[in-house]
């Protein structure tokens, strides 16, 4: 039965996509078997794996598609429902639905059984299909980089998952993002964010271009570029998220 | 009359409350009259300027108070309207208008005679109020990092922009932010947005921690470190906009 993860934070550019990229492909490497959602409609999942979907999350809430239907494969043991700008036109579609919460739970729920884990790529906002995927999931990621907005941001953050699931302890994981470790604001916030998150906080992902060149070439950062700050920090995040998730 | 000019793009985190700011707060400083709207929800204005606003927009739209009593002046010329999370149920309550796109337009309409500009800071999704924002926009301004995905998106924006304006010469400038000169495919992408729209493309915005020093402790850049890179840099923006704009 597979775990639902939303990966979320309601500030942009922090590195949602970049994390969820090189998360799922470090444990698809390591034999899981993965399913990425991307539902945010600038859809940049598929552009940072470099695949081309016909279809998207679109078909599937608007066309009432079963989701095995619009995903692609874009990597072994890694697939992917893509979306685009209609994705916007599908939060409309679902807003008059009186089970308008629980449509990506629905959508989800026959394919558990098929995958290890399923990873929501969130947007930046708190639209309709962020609190669906909240529902959704039995467990949330938080990227975050260390600046004042994005650390203010991630207490009311924390407090929305709160209401929505009645509780914090969905949240696994804090990975601080884009931390450069030569300027003094980003060490001070990063102290902060370990005094105030404690065993949540994991090591932090330097600055690396080489993680913003991948996703221009359509690359996870181990194809890339195996030996890069990126690929070393990012394979020791999966190497600690895959322990507490208990696999062999 | 008040230009109203939205300050948006759909990714996130690529400096649109920065710009807001510091453009604002340039022409400011040289007489003109401005004032300030949050419409993200993440409500980062307030924060960017050191005040704590007891009311919000949220009180305009759902309480039906004018504009004009849920201002507070942030510097002199320079008044703002805040924001908070509140503003999320402010979406569900204008969705349900019959003129839901024309709620930001009727509530600057009385304002418009008091001020030189309007400045919308707009979030990071075409959220019911980035609609309402361009729709009310004489101007619109699109600040953009120089990295693939921000890239992309813009051409989906404009495209957007064109379909909600009916075309795009209220486009006036774009700002490429957090420029890193160092870096090669800054430098590439930098190239790739001048030849693709030309006189449209501002000098760039270079990466400098000051400007993130300034927001933590709400500061403009001219307060916080006026001789620094991001002084001088957003200074110079100030100074194209004014003449594209005929201020003496
Ligand atoms: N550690 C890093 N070092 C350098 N660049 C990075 C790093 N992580 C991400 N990036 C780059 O920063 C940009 C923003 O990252 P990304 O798109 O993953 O953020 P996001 O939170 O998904 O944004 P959005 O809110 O728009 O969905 C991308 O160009 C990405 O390649
Ligand atoms: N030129 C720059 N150099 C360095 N840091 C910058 C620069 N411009 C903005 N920043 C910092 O980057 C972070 C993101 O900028 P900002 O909050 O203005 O972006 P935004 O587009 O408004 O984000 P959101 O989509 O969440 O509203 C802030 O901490 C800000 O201080
Ligand atoms: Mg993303
Ligand atoms: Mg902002």
């Amino acid at each position: 039965m597979a775990r639902v993860v939303a990966v979320i934070n309601l500030k942009g550019g922090i590195g949602k996509t970049t994390t969820v990229v090189n998360v799922s492909a470090g444990l698809a490497l390591k034999g899981a078997r993965v399913l990425l959602i991307d539902i945010d409609a600038q859809g940049n999942l598929a552009m940072a794996l470099g695949v081309q979907p016909k279809r998207t999350l679109y078909e599937a809430i608007v066309d009432h598609k079963p989701l095995a239907d619009v995903r692609v494969s874009a990597r072994p043991n890694l697939d992917l429902v893509a979306a685009n700008e209609s994705l916007l036109l599908a939060h409309q579609a679902i807003a008059g639905r009186a089970d308008w919460v629980r449509v990506l739970e629905q959508l989800v729920r026959p394919l558990r059984q098929e995958y290890d884990f399923i990873f929501f790529d969130c947007g930046g906002s708190l639209t309709v299909l962020n609190q669906n995927a909240l529902i959704a999931a039995t467990d949330v990621i938080i990227p975050t980089t260390v600046e004042p907005f994005a650390i203010k941001g991630l207490e009311k953050l924390i407090a929305q998952i709160g209401r929505v699931k009645g509780g914090t302890a969905v949240v696994r994981a804090i990975i601080p993002t884009m931390v450069d470790p030569r300027m003094k604001q980003s060490i001070t916030l990063l102290a902060h964010l370990n005094r105030t998150y404690g065993q949540l906080v994991l090591p932090p992902v330097r600055v690396n271009v080489r993680l913003s060149e991948a996703s221009a070439v359509g690359k996870t950062i181990y194809e890339h570029d195996p030996r890069s700050r990126g690929a070393i920090d990012y394979a020791q995040i999966v190497e600690l998220l895959s322990k507490m998730w208990n696999m062999q």
